[in-house]
């Protein structure tokens, strides 16, 4: 038996809409200390790594460890169906081949349920070594969805670069070429302005900005990005989800050949 | 143009 109680519905909404485009379906694994989803991209090329801690949950009961195989695209239309105040519940019997969402208003006057079919899906769960940086960046996540839109109207790559100097943002295209330097900038008026580095080696990556983009989506789930790098390792793209958890997305370097 | 990784070379199965 699976409940799990979820105040603030609209996170889940959120998490939908920014994976649902590059991950079709996905295991989400539901155990005592949180419900969770690890996948990766038709092309191999991304990974998506979910965490909502059950501690995050108004009211968390999963007896044994579940996992469910849901079409992303079916559930995005089935919590599109919840209002943006609703509290959301999502519960599954064991065994069962099915998962109920229950929205519920917020003064409890409209009460939906919504039941849907679960799939069996052989997907591949991958070790992700824990990893020290070279360089992390951390910056208001609007400014980098901004970047990442603008540059891919250039170019289809983008080179990440951090130096002492800053975070250097790079593409090149048929029309020209386009570099934007972010700078540290930690004298703001509010914590989640700041663009702050910590760099212990300098770095330079170049990424699919298609996928870039993709990742941006989970914008809305948190004012402040934060892009870890090292020469050797794909970049994280990390989105804090508020008291609960994260959404990382994982993007494999391009090289030259 | 550079070559695109896959992610699978960096993490390996569990």
């Amino acid at each position: 038996m699976l409940e799990l109680r979820l105040v603030q519905g609209s996170l889940l909404k959120k998490v939908l809409e920014s994976i649902k485009d590059l991950v079709n379906d996905a295991n989400f694994d539901c155990s005592s200390s949180g419900f969770s989803l690890q996948a990766m991209d038709s092309s191999h090329v991304a990974l998506v790594a979910l965490l909502l801690r059950s501690e995050g949950f108004e009211h968390y009961r999963c007896d044994r460890n579940m996992s469910m195989g849901m079409n992303l695209g079916n559930m995005s239309k089935m919590l599109r169906c919840a209002g943006n105040d609703d509290i959301i519940t999502i519960k599954a019997d064991d065994g069962s081949d099915t998962v109920t969402f229950m929205f519920e208003s917020p003064t409890q006057d409209k009460i939906s349920d919504f039941e849907m079919k679960l799939m069996d899906i052989d997907s591949e769960h991958l070790g992700i070594p824990e990893a020290e940086y070279q360089s992390i960046v951390t910056m208001p996540s609007a400014e980098f969805a901004r970047i990442c839109k603008d540059l891919s109207g250039i170019g289809d790559t983008v080179v990440i670069s951090v130096t002492k100097e800053g975070v250097k943002f790079s593409t090149r295209g048929d029309i020209g070429t386009a570099n934007i330097v972010c700078r540290q900038n930690t004298t703001v008026d509010k914590p989640e302005e700041a663009t702050v580095i910590n760099m212990s080696e300098p770095v330079s990556l170049t990424f699919a900005l298609r996928y870039m983009n993709s990742f941006t989506k989970a914008t809305t789930l948190s004012n402040t990005v934060t892009i870890s790098l090292s020469s050797e390792l794909p970049v994280v793209v990390e989105y804090k989800i508020a008291e609960m958890g994260y959404i990382r997305f994982y993007l494999a370097p391009k090289i030259e050949e | 143009g550079p070559k695109q990784l896959a992610i699978t070379r960096f993490f390996s199965k569990v």
